[in-house]
């Protein structure tokens, strides 16, 4: 199963409709400095099953629905799908029959957030389990987020054993 | 549990030591796992020197020094049961110019031999080259982020002007 | 001791709203003091906005934007109170090319103010252009340091090479 | 009163007598990862009274004496001097008659350190005060460790008091 494309709508500095394609290989994100590069890190680690604002940088969960600037109102909505593709229709039990699996995570402002897979509302466990049996998830190691390369070497010793648990 | 957790270790340990070597061009490393009563309870030491230095504390490591030690274990990890998608937010940024570009031909390696997709996100001019392809994020409105698919030229530009 | 506080207070927030703009080339920022039953209990909060940017919690800014304000405050309290040392250790790390250009305009114009002596540890291109000397540290002999003066040209080198 | 040179010996990766003048305006210091340059910042720090091997990234402050290399035997002595020159003779009253004021540490293996102030053996409480009146020292806000330059936006409001009390 591959991750195949990211779409965000109204996710922080994302307001308008965006498609990131996430193909075989090393893709590059440059920019200057805050137009929105890691906030596309934390629409992934969101739609995953995120559930801690603070580890997304908000306050509140709130935080992460567009804020509005001098020229634009906010918004009360957001939404971040995941495209996975499963050409060999290999993947856990749930899905192994589909060619295709997306799954969808929307928020309203005041309100929580609720989870689409395939179209169909499923439970946040669902989802965690879904990406735990692929070897990610929002707290994997393999999403490093800025600053944070040097954690691992400053962690101590029990906080490193996620990482064999990872690895077994 | 206990057979899987340290069968897993064995693994990533030699990992570990090939990509440090690698990453440092010499020196040595590796991984010891802490003295408790049951190993699931046990944490994960790391030693390290770099080529020519004694073996140390790891916080006496510089900066880069830490930065490339970290991204060792993290691929040890990865080429012991690989993860579909690695995502590297600007973890170039403590490195010269030298270990940039170790740093990228390890993942360019990692991502050919595991299939992970990588999205590497960075202000580095040499880790920009290096990549298959090439995003851009512009506030052309300020506040708001769009995407564009960008070619090397472009990009340097986006990093120039901002 | 709270006269004090307070007046200092004042001159800082002055100069950080002056320098945040200048830095950022726009948007505005300010200090509060906290609510505490006695001044010099209270504490320091930041309001920033960016240019274009609604007013928002610090932690939702970028790792760029962050270090940036970080410095307008920096050197808010510096032109208040000059010290007469200031070491910045890769403070630029996380900047973009437009941003090391403004961070170093800044450094310069503060240098020529307050006569506070500057070191400061880069890696970036921008910045060593920008010094009025350089000093290059090298390892020779393998993990014994050496500190020779460089010109751009060696340090360029020194740059690439490691 | 003015910073006109550091001097290291002993010191960290610095076994060799090293010394970096400290002249007006801007002095950028370059080389590649681990080569010594942030060794340098905590030379400063540690002369100016720090008293915690931790803030200079060591488990003990023998950790800061020249522990060896594949190709050299380890230390058991480091000394560090800073040289301040006063040629308007201001400075705080300790010191206001004399052109030139040199501070300098020593530590030996298993022993205490001890300061000297113009070749006279000193307490490291003198040494604190000497530069807290000349508005600065081993904790002074002009001081960015490496990596620390966003720990002022991330710090709690009580703990940026701290900025305000240097400006005073
Ligand atoms: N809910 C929101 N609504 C609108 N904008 C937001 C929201 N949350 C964050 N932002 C904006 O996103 C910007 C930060 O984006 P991000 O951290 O992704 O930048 P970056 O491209 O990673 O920059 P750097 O290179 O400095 O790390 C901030 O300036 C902030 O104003
Ligand atoms: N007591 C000591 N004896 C010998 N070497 C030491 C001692 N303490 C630290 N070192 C060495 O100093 C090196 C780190 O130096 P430092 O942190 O100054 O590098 P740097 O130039 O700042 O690098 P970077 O650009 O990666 O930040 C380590 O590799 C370590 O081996
Ligand atoms: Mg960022
Ligand atoms: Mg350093």
């Amino acid at each position: 199963v591959n991750f195949a494309k990211l779409r965000l709508a109204g996710f922080k500095s994302f307001v308008d409709p965006t498609e990131l394609w996430i193909e075989p290989g090393m893709t590059g994100i440059v920019g200057p400095n805050g137009c929105g590069k890691s906030n596309l890190v934390e629409a992934l680690r969101w739609v995953m099953g995120e559930n801690s604002a603070r580890r997304m940088r908000g306050g509140e969960m709130d935080d992460l629905i567009f804020g509005g600037t001098t020229a634009r109102p906010a918004r009360n909505v957001a939404e971040v799908t995941v495209l996975l593709d499963n050409p060999a229709r290999t993947g856990p039990a749930l899905l192994a029959e589909v060619p295709e699996i997306e799954v969808a995570r929307r928020i309203e402002r005041g309100g929580g957030s609720i989870y689409r897979l395939n179209g169909r509302e499923t439970r946040q466990r669902d989802v965690q389990t879904l990406f735990a049996d692929l070897g990610t998830g929002p707290q994997s190691s393999s999403l490093v987020s800025q600053g944070r390369v040097g954690a691992i070497i400053n962690a101590k010793p029990e906080e490193r054993r996620g990482l064999l648990e990872e690895a077994a | 549990g206990r057979e899987r957790l340290l069968g897993s270790f064995d693994k990533v340990n030699q990992h570990f030591q090939e990509l440090f070597v690698g990453l440092f061009g010499g020196g040595r490393a590796h991984l010891a796992m802490t003295e408790a009563e049951d190993p699931l309870d046990a944490g994960l030491e790391i030693m390290a020197s770099p080529p020519g230095k004694k073996l140390q504390v790891m916080s006496l490591l510089s900066g880069g020094e830490q930065a490339l030690t970290a991204l060792a274990l993290l691929f040890a990890v990865f080429q012991t049961n690989p993860s579909p998608i690695c995502v590297l937010d600007e973890v170039d940024a403590p490195l010269d110019d030298a270990n940039v570009d170790r740093f990228c031909a390890l993942v360019s390696r990692i991502a050919a031999e595991t299939g992970t997709r990588f999205l590497v996100i960075t202000h580095h001019r040499i880790t920009m080259a290096r990549m298959d392809r090439l995003f851009g994020v512009t506030m052309v409105e300020r506040g708001v982020s769009q995407l564009v698919s960008v070619d090397l030229q472009a990009a340097e530009r986006i990093r120039r002007t901002g």
